[in-house]
């Protein structure tokens, strides 16, 4: 069985954290 | 000398801070800090056009809609918000990003990564925290996850963080954490910020040389 991502690196996936986003045009 | 007088007309939001000062406490060259400023100013006028970076403002430039709270975006904007005053101003921008800059130290990284996830700034990240953001996270991707499958994610986590078992994660314990798992820092450098210059263009520096 996979070893289950830890809950720090799932939540640095999210859209709000995402400050790239900001340069996009 | 018409130029020169022209170019100290320009009008500058409030809280504009000379780019030589800001490249000098930060990872920023000037040229660069000119570039951001060029971002700030669209950002800033996006909505409420008084030259500040207002929360909705904010998001609308994540989520391309200003309606909607989302806790990881209203987070960021609190620490960015240094003044506490509701608005992000251009100094507050450019030192904050900085830290994002991917050759920013990864100690600042660290610290500032543990501002954001102690949601309740008790100087811990709580096991309810962490809860709490996992299912803040689910909810934003339509991601599907048992309840015990969230409690197993959250505990594993938990048990590797917390070496002191004493419930809560202190920052001595994060530091130690993101070290052994560096992929938990990844939203904390961004690669756009190598090559700001290219993305926002800067012309006005060249007027002000003149000075």
């Amino acid at each position: 069985r996979p070893a289950l991502m830890n809950a720090f690196e799932l939540i640095s996936t999210s859209q709000g954290l995402n400050l790239g986003t900001l340069f996009e045009k | 000398m018409g130029c020169a007088s022209s170019s100290k007309r320009r009008r500058r939001a409030p809280g504009y801070e000379d780019p030589a000062v800001l490249a000098a406490q930060t990872s920023f060259t000037v040229n660069e800090v000119e570039a951001l400023y060029e971002l700030y100013k669209k950002l800033s006028f996006s909505i409420i056009k008084d030259g500040l970076i207002h929360k909705e403002e904010f998001q609308l430039a994540l989520f391309r809609t200003s309606k909607g709270a989302n806790l990881f975006a209203d987070r960021v904007f609190d620490l960015f918000d240094l003044k506490r005053n509701g608005v992000i101003e251009f100094g507050e921008f450019v030192r904050s990003l900085s830290i994002f800059h991917p050759k920013a130290s990864e100690s600042d990284k660290t610290k500032f990564a543990f501002k954001l996830y102690d949601l309740r700034g008790t100087g811990y990240i709580e096991k309810e925290e962490l809860r709490e953001m996992v299912l803040a996270l689910l909810d934003e991707s339509d991601l599907c996850l048992s309840e015990s499958a969230v409690e197993e994610i959250v505990d594993s986590t938990f048990n590797q963080a917390d070496t002191n078992g004493d419930g809560r994660i202190d920052p001595r314990e994060w530091e130690e954490f993101v070290k052994k798992n560096p992929a938990s820092l990844r939203n904390m450098s961004l690669p756009y910020l190598q090559d700001i210059t290219t993305a926002f263009p800067s012309f006005v520096m060249h007027s002000e040389v003149e000075d």
